[in-house]
């Protein structure tokens, strides 16, 4: 029930992946007992510009093999942002510029609402990429500055076997294929 | 460490905002 227009952050701080993922000796290995599908909830979460900041706690998130993999996914749906997080001393630095950098994103989005059409109207062969370099170099010239969170990214190279995925299980069976 | 950092809009960010719009309704 957040206001349309409201700058839409949420912060998902876990020290392993959710059930269903296909690790090993997991106890509900279809899915928590909630008959809840994390994969769609993303999904939604997406359509209502809720941007996640996933937060994996580390050295235990290295303790399975699709952790990584579904943090990073969970941010890349959702056009937030995964972070490493080595000690709970910086929890409240990632709570605060996660909010901060995403307000600051938010505010700008009228004025590359407004490039993005130009372009459509006005060169409508051009690609994603192409538009979004226009736009950024557009935005740059302006001057344009933003705050910025600085800290340990999360990456992997198979988290996009997450990002596609449409439910937890298509998601399940896409790692059990892959491995 | 964790820092914030007032600097040029970057590409990354130009990147989500875009994807954001896209999935929302906008671009």
């Amino acid at each position: 029930p957040w206001r349309e227009s409201a700058t839409k952050v949420c912060i998902l701080i876990a020290d392993a992946p959710p059930h269903g993922l296909g690790e090993s000796n997991d106890g509900f290995p279809n899915g928590a007992p909630t008959g809840i599908d994390p994969i769609e909830v993303l999904d939604q979460m997406s359509m209502k510009g809720i941007c996640v900041y996933s937060v994996g706690c580390l050295p235990a998130l290295s303790a399975y093999r699709h952790a990584t993999k579904f943090f990073v996914a969970a941010a890349e749906k959702t056009n937030g942002q995964a972070v490493a997080l080595g000690s709970a001393d910086s929890l409240a630095d990632v709570i605060m510029g996660g909010a901060i950098e995403e307000t600051d994103l938010n505010g700008l989005m009228d004025e590359m609402c407004t490039e993005v059409r130009s372009l459509h109207a006005t060169e409508p062969q051009l690609g994603e990429e192409e538009v979004t370099k226009r736009v950024w170099k557009t935005l740059s010239y302006r001057g344009l500055k933003t705050r910025q969170m600085r800290s340990a990214k999360l990456s992997s190279s198979h988290a996009n076997l997450v990002c596609t995925a449409r439910s937890l299980g298509a998601a399940r069976d896409a790692l059990k294929l892959h491995a | 460490p964790v820092i914030l950092e007032e600097s040029a809009i970057s590409f990354e960010q130009v990147q989500r905002m875009y994807k954001k719009g896209k999935v929302t309704g906008w671009a």
